[in-house]
């Protein structure tokens, strides 16, 4: 058996959650906070046997992938108008630290 | 020395930090919400030296093992009279998902 | 790569995470409750490379190493006049229980 602890954004996590539940694997999901941003993300604890290590990292690979997406940012209009139009911005989302450590017995009780 | 990873039932856990206190465990309490579910349950990290990982399974088995309860659901009481009788209805309670991983080095600072 | 999982004070916390920050590494923090006291404390999971542990250890040691603070405890005045006084007492603050794990696969999607 191995655990895998997953560091993903807080976007990310429902999406990432009904994918492992419809594998039937069993997650445990944490609150946590990023150290150098500050703010809060999402720590999943996934216990899955050796076999299947694979496929639950596949999943979380191909759910919290980076990729772009177009936001908004205010920018200030032409001239000191004081006014603002949305102009589009490309960011990239996504993204996971994961973390894979032995367990040398799992119970059910 | 080994780490303890217990998800439990919030309902246990009460029950199951005092029986550690008292036999002298040292526990770390995380509210964490289980995946499937999506409801609040407990996540206990107790580290214990290697001889007494035994006796701290047994006491998360004695407080958690899986017991019947008889809780009241509400029942329609017949005819449509939009009255509610409470009906007792026995539903199974408890239960624990224990990893235990090696610790390769315990500091206290 | 090893995990760090250690459990600090709620009132050492910012200063150790800007410390690790500052030196490159990747924090992530949960706030977690003490089983002894019910107080909240603070656990940081800290993923390092094997050669960089001494390193990070050195660091929370050096910020969370235990320290003698004086407070102030309100001490009833000499007869009952239901007043009270600061009065300076010595308090031990700081300390860390540092558990290290094993990470037998990291990675960053
Ligand atoms: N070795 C490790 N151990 C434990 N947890 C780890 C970790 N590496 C990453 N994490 C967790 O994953 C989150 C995202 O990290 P990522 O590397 O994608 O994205 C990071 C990285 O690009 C940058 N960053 C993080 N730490 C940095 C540092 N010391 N210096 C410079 N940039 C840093 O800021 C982003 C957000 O970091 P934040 O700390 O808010 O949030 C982090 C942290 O919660
Ligand atoms: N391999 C694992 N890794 C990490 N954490 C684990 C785990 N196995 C169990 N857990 C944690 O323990 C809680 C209770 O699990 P249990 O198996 O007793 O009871 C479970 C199980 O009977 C069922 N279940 C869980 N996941 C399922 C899935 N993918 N498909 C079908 N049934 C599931 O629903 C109950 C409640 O699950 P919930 O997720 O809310 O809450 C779970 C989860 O927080
Ligand atoms: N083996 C272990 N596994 C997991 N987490 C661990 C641990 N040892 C310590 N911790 C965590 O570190 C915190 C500080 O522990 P420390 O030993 O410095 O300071 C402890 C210790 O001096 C004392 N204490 C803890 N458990 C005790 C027990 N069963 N009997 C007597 N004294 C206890 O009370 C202080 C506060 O304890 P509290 O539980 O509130 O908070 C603990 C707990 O959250």
């Amino acid at each position: 058996m191995k655990l895998i602890i997953a560091v993903v954004q807080d976007e990310d996590s429902p999406r990432l959650i009904s994918r492992l539940m419809k594998s039937g694997y069993g997650v445990t999901k944490l609150a946590t906070t990023g150290g150098f941003l500050r703010a809060g993300n999402t720590t999943l604890l996934i216990g899955v046997d050796d076999g299947k290590l694979k496929d639950a990292m596949d999943i979380i690979e191909n759910v919290c992938k980076c990729r772009k997406q177009v936001a908004t940012a205010p920018t200030p209009m032409a001239g000191s108008t004081g006014m603002y139009v949305p102009y589009p911005v490309e960011v990239t989302v996504g993204g996971a630290t994961v973390f894979v450590v032995d367990v040398e017995e799992f119970r059910k009780i």
